[in-house]
C-alpha cells in the first residue's frame, strides 16, 4: 500500500517538476538582459533620430508596427523634406506576426493626360530633372491609409499628431537638408519653394535656423480629421490640382480620384538560412535578390574577406553587378509587361547559370552581360 | 528618398521605403497645400520607349524583410540612394549574414558601387588594395565624393534587437 502512494506521489510530482523547471528556463531566458544599445521590445531605424523616436513613441503608446512606419514617415516629410514627402510615393513591405509577408504599392503612376514627347526630354547624363511634367500622381498617403485599415492599432488621426506641432512650431534645420538648400539659389527668388527656406530679408535658412511649415500642417490636419479622401477626392485635391496645372503639369481631379495603393503577397526566396521576401517589379528587389542568389553560390564566409580572398571575393561582386546591370531592364510595372524575365531571374538556376560565366580574373565588354544602355538614378 | 525599418513588440515587421525621386523631386511646391511634388516620370528616362497612363516607373526600391526559422532570425531592411540602393543592401546582408560582421559595421563599411557603364565607383576609405587589384584585372574605376546608398535596419536574434541608422545621412535609431 505504501509502495502504491510511493508511486502515485511520484507520478504527480515528476510532472510538477518538469514544469517548474520549464517556467524557470522560460523566465530567465525572457528577462536576459541585452547588451548596451540594444533593445528588447522594438525598435525603429529611420533617417533621423527625430522621427525614429516618434516611430518608437508611437509603439510604446500601444500603435503596430506600421502605426510607428506611418508616423515616422510623416515626421520625415518635414525633417527631410528633400527626400520624401505625401507627394510622393512609397512601398510597403509588412511581416505579419502569423508569418504572412504583404505588399502595398503606393508608388506614383503616369497620369491620364502626359506629354506624348516626355521621354524626348530625358537627358542624357544625369542630372536633377526639375518641372511638372515629370511628376506622378502621388500616391503615399493612399498607401499609408490602406496599410493602416490592414493593421493599423492607434486611430489615424493620432499619426499625424507629432508631425503637425512640429511643422507649426517649427523645426531646426537639420545638418543633411542644409546641405541642398544652397541648390534652391537656382529657383527664381518669387519661387515659393525657395520662400519657404529663406528668411524675411530672402537669404536661405542655414542648419539650426527655424522653418515652419504652416502650409502642409493645416493639410496634414484636415487629412488627419478627414481622412485620405481629403487628399484625393476633397477640397485639398482642387488646390493641389490647380497648383500643379498653373506651373504647366497636367494631373487632373480624375488622376487624384482614380488612384489606388495595390495589395499582394510578397515573392519570396530562399537564401541559405533565411526567407527573403522583397516586392514584386516595379520595385528593385528581384535585382536584389539576383545579386545575393549568385554571390551565395560561392560559398561566403567572413574568410572569405582575408587576403587574397578578399579581392576574389570583390571580384565576383562586381562581375555579378555587371550582369545585374544588365537586368535592370525587366523592372517593369507588370500591368504593362511581362514579368517573366523577372521571375526567372531570382531562380536559383538563373544564379548558377551566370555564376559560371564570371571569372576570377578578368572582365568582359559591355555586351557580354547583355546590357542595354539606361541612366542611373540619384533619387 | 527615405527608408524606414520598425519591429514591433509583438514582432510585427515593416520595412517602407518612401519617395519623392531626385532632391526637393520636381522642384514645384504647391503654396495652397504645402505638399512638394515628385518627379517619378523621369525613372523611365533611359529605361524605356513608351510610357502609359496609369503606369508606374521602374525603381530599385527594396524593402525587404529576412526570417530564418532555424535561428529565429528576423533582419527588416532597406536603402535610400537610387540606383545605389541595391548595392547598399546588397553588401550590408553579405557583410551581415555570411562575413560575419556587426550589423553597425556591416552599414557602414565603404561600398563599392557598379555603375550604369560598368564603371566600378568605391566609396573613400575602400580598401585600396582591392581597388587597385580589380583595377589591374581591367575594370574601369573612379572614386566620387558622394554617395548616396543610405541603409536602415533592424534586426532581432536571442531576444535582442539592434537598430541602426546610416550614419551617411546623419542618421539614429531609436528603442526600447
Amino acid at each position: 500500500m505504501a509502495r502504491r502512494k510511493e508511486k502515485v506521489c511520484l507520478c504527480i510530482s515528476i510532472p510538477i517538476i518538469c514544469i517548474i523547471i520549464i517556467i524557470i528556463i522560460c523566465a530567465t531566458h525572457f528577462n536576459e538582459e541585452c547588451a548596451d544599445g540594444l533593445y528588447k521590445k522594438a525598435a525603429v531605424a529611420a533617417d533621423s533620430e527625430t522621427c525614429s523616436k516618434i516611430g518608437r513613441d508611437i509603439l510604446q503608446l500601444g500603435g503596430s508596427a506600421v502605426d510607428g512606419a506611418i508616423a515616422t514617415l510623416l515626421c520625415t516629410s518635414i525633417i527631410n523634406p528633400q527626400s520624401m514627402g505625401i507627394g510622393g510615393g512609397s512601398i510597403f513591405t509588412i511581416r505579419e506576426q502569423s508569418g504572412k509577408v504583404r505588399v502595398i504599392n503606393a508608388r506614383e503612376t503616369v497620369p491620364k493626360a502626359f506629354k506624348t514627347d516626355l521621354l524626348a526630354m530625358c537627358p542624357t547624363t544625369t542630372q536633377p530633372m526639375e518641372g511638372a511634367h515629370w511628376i506622378g500622381v502621388p500616391g503615399d498617403i493612399r498607401g499609408y491609409e490602406r496599410a493602416h485599415k490592414l493593421y493599423g492599432r492607434l486611430p489615424w488621426a493620432s499619426l499625424f499628431e507629432p508631425t503637425i506641432k512640429m511643422a507649426r512650431e517649427g523645426v531646426p534645420i537639420p545638418y543633411v537638408l542644409s546641405r541642398f538648400l544652397p541648390l534652391l539659389l537656382k529657383e527664381k527668388p518669387e519661387s515659393s519653394l525657395r520662400q519657404l527656406f529663406q528668411n524675411e530679408q530672402g537669404e536661405l535658412l542655414k542648419e539650426g535656423e527655424i522653418v515652419r511649415f504652416e502650409k502642409l500642417a493645416d493639410t496634414l490636419e484636415i487629412i488627419a480629421k478627414h481622412g485620405a479622401d481629403a487628399l484625393y477626392v476633397g477640397d485639398i485635391a482642387k488646390e493641389l490640382v490647380s497648383d500643379i496645372q498653373n506651373a504647366g503639369g497636367t494631373i487632373s481631379l480624375e488622376d487624384l480620384r482614380s488612384f489606388r495603393a495595390s495589395e499582394f503577397g510578397a515573392w519570396e526566396v530562399t537564401l541559405g538560412e533565411y526567407d527573403m521576401y522583397f516586392p514584386p517589379p516595379p520595385a528593385g528587389g528581384a535585382t536584389l535578390s539576383f545579386i545575393l542568389n549568385t554571390m551565395l553560390g560561392f560559398i561566403l564566409s567572413s574568410a572569405s574577406l582575408e587576403g587574397d580572398e578578399k579581392v576574389l571575393t570583390f571580384q565576383r561582386y562586381v562581375e555579378t553587378c555587371k550582369f545585374a546591370n544588365g537586368l535592370k531592364k525587366f523592372m517593369k510595372d507588370p500591368q504593362f509587361s511581362s514579368q517573366t524575365e523577372a521571375v526567372e531571374i531570382i531562380q536559383k538556376h538563373f544564379a548558377d547559370k551566370v555564376r559560371a560565366k564570371i571569372s576570377p580574373d578578368r572582365t568582359y565588354d559591355a555586351s557580354y552581360y547583355n546590357i542595354t544602355p539606361y541612366l542611373d538614378s540619384h533619387g | 528618398t527615405t527608408h524606414v525599418s520598425v519591429l514591433a513588440e509583438d514582432g510585427m515587421a515593416v520595412s517602407v521605403t518612401s519617395t519623392i525621386n531626385h532632391i526637393f523631386g520636381s522642384r514645384i511646391f504647391s503654396p495652397k497645400t504645402g505638399i512638394l511634388l515628385n518627379n517619378e516620370l523621369a525613372d523611365f528616362c533611359g529605361k524605356t520607349d513608351q510610357i502609359h497612363a496609369g503606369e508606374q516607373p521602374p525603381s530599385s526600391m527594396s524593402p525587404v524583410i529576412l526570417y530564418s526559422p532555424s535561428q529565429k532570425h528576423i533582419v527588416v531592411i532597406g536603402a535610400s540612394g537610387g540606383s545605389m540602393i541595391t548595392t547598399g543592401v546588397a553588401l550590408t546582408l553579405m557583410n551581415f549574414l555570411w562575413f560575419g560582421k556587426t550589423l553597425q559595421d556591416s552599414i557602414s563599411a565603404p561600398v563599392v558601387f557598379v555603375d550604369s557603364k560598368n564603371v566600378l565607383n568605391f566609396e573613400p576609405l575602400f580598401d585600396k588594395i582591392v581597388l587597385e587589384s580589380l583595377y589591374k584585372i581591367g575594370h574601369k574605376v573612379k572614386v566620387p565624393q558622394m554617395f548616396y546608398n543610405v541603409v536602415n535596419a533592424v534586426s532581432k536574434e536571442n531576444n535582442c534587437i539592434v537598430a541602426v541608422s546610416d550614419s551617411r545621412k546623419n542618421g539614429k535609431a531609436a528603442g526600447y
